[in-house]
């Protein structure tokens, strides 16, 4: 089943 | 000194109803240029940017930036005692820690303003980087609604997929499964109508349908839709707010392990 991934996955802090 | 002044008080309202179902708390940041929000959901799912450039605006003077912590419930709340034609102006004092909103009836008649305290929200910025997504569909908004909508009767994940025959939203549940295809079709009367498909490679991405309903609260804010994805990236969903900016919605997709 596929895993929900999380924006922070993505995009780093400023 | 801040102060921002829109004849269509209405836009306003729109905006808070597209955001305020993903977002609780955010800071609407105002410098010069503007007036930006960036917000996670609480569960860090998906990301929501407004953007509302200064010159969109009948009137704005914004003197020193400013970050203005927000319910956005609450300000939706308020906003509902605005008229659609109502002016909607909203002021601030550089030091204070309210904002009042006034609402200006079209024949100035009648004139009301509310203030609000300030909150202290504790809140990073992410860097989105600029990238080229492989695939990105225009679409009217309210087809795209309609899909999401229509799909979230059989479940609960929608993926979907862009080739050269076209978009495809498919989903699969406990009664059953759909598909829905949408084609390239730029033959309409109306450039809104159209659906237009801008491929470099074909990408196939699964997503949670719950969130894409809630992007779907911006459909009033314009009549299509643009949605851009890459392997391994957020989909970007953006509805234009014209002449004045975007409201953009990043949503992280599912992914086999």
């Amino acid at each position: 089943k596929p895993k929900q991934q999380t924006i922070s996955r993505f995009f780093a802090p400023k | 000194m801040l102060e921002l002044r829109l004849l269509q008080g209405g836009l306003l309202k729109k905006v808070l109803e597209a955001m305020r179902e993903l977002v609780t708390d955010a800071n609407f940041d105002c410098s010069r240029s503007g007036c930006s929000l960036q917000a996670m959901d609480s569960s860090h799912v998906a990301l929501v940017a407004l953007l509302l450039r200064s010159d969109g605006f009948d009137h704005f003077r914004c003197d020193r930036n400013r970050s203005m912590g927000m319910n956005l419930n609450h300000v939706a709340k308020l906003l509902r005692c605005a008229g659609n034609d109502d002016i909607v102006t909203l002021k601030a004092d550089d030091d204070g820690d309210t904002v009042t909103f006034m609402f200006e009836s079209p024949k100035q008649d009648k004139i009301a303003d509310f203030e609000m305290k300030l909150m202290d929200i504790q809140s990073e910025h992410l860097g989105i980087p600029e990238a080229e997504y492989q695939a990105i569909v225009k679409m009217p908004s309210q087809e795209f609604a309609r899909i999401c909508r229509d799909l979230s009767t059989i479940g609960d994940t929608v993926v979907i997929s862009v080739t050269k025959e076209g978009v495809k939203f498919s989903t699969k549940g406990d009664i059953g499964s759909a598909n829905i295809v949408c084609r390239q079709n730029t033959t309409v009367d109306k450039p809104e109508e159209s659906t237009v498909i801008e491929m470099k490679d074909p990408v196939s991405l699964t997503f949670a349908l719950r969130y894409l309903i809630s992007f779907t609260k911006a459909t009033p804010l314009s009549n299509t839709v643009t949605v851009s994805m890459s392997s391994d990236l957020p989909m970007v969903v953006e509805y234009k707010i014209a002449d004045m900016g975007y409201i953009r919605y990043y949503l992280a997709p599912k992914i086999d392990e």
